[in-house]
């Protein structure tokens, strides 16, 4: 474990000796060699652990708490506190709240929607599902499947061919039907495809979302931080959805993230059913990304 | 002119932080730094562009490419007929999409191509892969939602056998591989296929997306412990991801890549190149 690893590093320094340049620096290594193995940044670990180093140069290392002990303690408080940091709310109140669902291709988007509709519903909302990834074979069909097994209903255009038109016209739909909350599942698409984002960024100026969530798939490598950042600079998004997080990916991509946007993790899915959804514990994740 | 026997430290911090960020891996940089330095030693370079191909050559020399089974022009052996590709790996990664290019390309080569819709459990799984079938023209076999995957597969050989087929390709539901469950299901299936062809699947393809960090070599070695992976496809390589890990895949299981994903439509697979997948760590 990276605690038995770091006691390595610190065997000569006991009692009341203090953590200083020179019997750290092994440590140093050791902490970013953990977090790259886990898919944290290269750049942003580098920053991390230098941040690290500061917080524990001078601290004294109690006869109670081993230096290895102690270092992990400071790198996971750290992590903790990086990744969830902000008390974060989620805006569902409107006429219609609207959430819009974005992200890259395959990363969990419409399974999502169909577990945030969930959701929803058993909190008391009646939300409707919108169908509007015009692309992908049998999208609408998929969502709609989805929509069935939780008793939400799907609005879609089959004949369409423009998403914010689809968009608009749900909005309509839920007012007249009652519906107040609206979630809008998209296609997915990668962050250097301009008439995509486009798209995107243009169902997001027709129908003002409360909510937008940026869906990415936890096993995500040093790529995170390019599309996080050309999705927050188009969308502004609100919020984050790690995705696949019942495999055993260490997940670092959650911390390039959150440092590189700033915006917070919302929600976690842990699975393939549409009853796990959760909320996301960032203790947990940092015990993960350290492994 | 007496050339250099060892690389600058910033040259090989630069080296670092560019195979990092394609996502090598640590251990398998480490080891390329390593290669490189011994090469320099040994050969000495005297500019940067004799660096550049020392490097270069290093990083192909891992990749593992065996002539005899890549599908140049899309033909199969001779005398493996139906030629039985089983396309296996976790949730989203492009396995239907990437079935549909490849029986666009088989079809295109003049092969006569079965799909069979084993995944059976996903939301709309059949209807996606109906639709591949419908754009190809090329025939499929289903049963309903919720049937066993491996009697969709039984079904599927032994129709391809009686109709002639030359290729058979499987589409399986996406399944993590730390489901231990998921994985017996998919042995079973394979075992399914081999009561049909005893030397079936000729081809079980591990397909990985490309913007997977260091979870792949884990994907890797669980597939291929469950299923025994034979090749590799490596798709959404059209994004900013360079999809680095199949190097230290390549290097750890020796497994070959053998397609890459370069979009959505069904033109958008390209065979392997080991050349300008190199070139392309580095742009
Ligand atoms: N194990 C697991 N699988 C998941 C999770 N979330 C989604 N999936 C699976 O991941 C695959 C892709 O999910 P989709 O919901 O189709 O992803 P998407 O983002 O809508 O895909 P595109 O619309 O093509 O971009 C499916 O097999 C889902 O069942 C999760 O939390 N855990
Ligand atoms: N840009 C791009 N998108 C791709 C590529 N290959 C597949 N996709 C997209 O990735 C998403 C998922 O593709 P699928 O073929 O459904 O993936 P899958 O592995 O079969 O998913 P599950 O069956 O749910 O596990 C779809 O939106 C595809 O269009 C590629 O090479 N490039
Ligand atoms: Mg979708
Ligand atoms: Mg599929």
């Amino acid at each position: 474990s990276l605690s038995e690893r770091l006691e390595g590093a610190f065997k000569n320094l006991k009692g009341e000796a203090k953590i200083t340049e020179l019997n750290i620096a092994a440590t140093v290594k050791e902490i970013r060699r953990a977090l790259v193995d886990a898919d944290v940044n290269y750049k942003i670990a580098k920053e991390f652990t230098d941040k690290v180093k500061d917080i524990a140069l001078g601290t004294k290392v109690i006869n109670a708490v081993s230096p290895g002990q102690l270092m992990t303690k400071i790198v996971k408080d750290e992590l903790a506190n990086l990744m969830g940091g902000t008390e974060s709310s989620f805006n569902i109140t409107g006429n219609p709240a609207v959430i819009l669902i974005a992200g890259l291709q395959g990363s969990g988007k419409t399974t999502f929607s169909g577990k945030l509709a969930n959701y929803l519903k058993s909190k008391g909302k009646s939300p409707l599902l919108v169908a509007a990834d015009i692309y992908r074979p049998a999208a609408i069909d998929q969502l709609m499947v989805l929509g069935g097994q939780v008793g939400v209903e799907v609005y879609s255009e089959r004949e369409n061919k423009n998403a914010v038109e689809i968009a608009q016209n749900a909005i309509k739909e839920a007012r007249a039907k009652n519906k107040n909350v609206v979630i809008i599942d998209t296609a997915g698409r990668l962050a250097v495809d301009e008439v995509m984002m486009t798209e995107v960024a243009n169902i997001k100026s027709a129908v003002n979302p409360h909510e937008i969530l940026f869906v990415v798939d936890s096993m995500t490598g040093q790529d995170a931080v390019n599309t996080a950042k050309a999705f927050n600079e188009r969308l502004d998004f609100s919020g984050v959805v790690l995705t696949k997080l019942d495999g055993d990916t260490r997940g670092g991509a959650a911390l390039s993230i959150k440092y590189t946007v700033e915006k917070p993790i919302k929600f976690v899915s842990s699975g393939e059913k549409l009853d796990t959804l959760d909320v996301f514990y960032p203790e947990r994740m940092a015990q993960r990304i350290l492994g | 002119i007496a050339g250099k026997s060892t690389v600058d430290e910033e040259v090989l911090d630069q080296l670092e932080e560019a195979l990092i960020g394609a996502d090598v891996g640590l251990d398998t940089t480490i080891e390329i730094i390593k290669r490189i330095e011994d090469r320099v030693a040994r050969d000495k370079y005297v500019n940067t562009s004799e660096l550049n191909s020392i490097l270069q050559d290093e990083i192909r020399a891992m990749l593992v490419v065996s002539p005899e089974n890549s599908y140049k022009d899309f033909s199969t052996p001779a005398g493996k007929k139906p030629y039985v590709i089983l396309v296996v790996g976790v949730n989203g990664v492009g396995k239907t999409t990437t079935i549909g290019k490849l029986a666009y390309n088989f079809t295109k080569a003049g092969k006569n191509v079965l799909l069979g819709a084993a995944d059976t459990f996903r939301a709309a799984a059949v209807d996606q892969l109906t639709i591949w079938s419908d754009r190809t023209g090329v025939p499929i076999v289903k049963q309903p939602m919720g049937s066993d995957p491996g009697a969709v597969a039984f079904d599927t050989v032994q129709s391809g056998v009686a109709r002639g087929s030359d290729v058979i390709i499987i589409d399986t539901a996406g399944r993590l591989h730390n489901k231990i469950y998921l994985m017996e299901e998919l042995g079973k299936i394979k075992r399914v296929v081999q009561k049909v062809i005893p030397d079936a699947p000729h081809e079980v393809l591990l397909v990985l997306d490309g913007s997977t960090g260091q979870n792949a070599v884990e994907q890797a070695k669980q597939f291929t412990a469950a299923t025994d992976v034979t090749a590799l496809a490596i798709t959404k390589l059209d994004g900013t991801a360079k999809g680095g890990v199949v190097l230290a895949i390549a290097n750890q299981f020796k497994i070959p890549v053998k397609f890459i994903g370069v979009g959505e439509k069904m033109e958008d697979l390209l065979i392997f190149d080991k050349h300008e997948f190199v070139d392309s760590l580095f742009k």
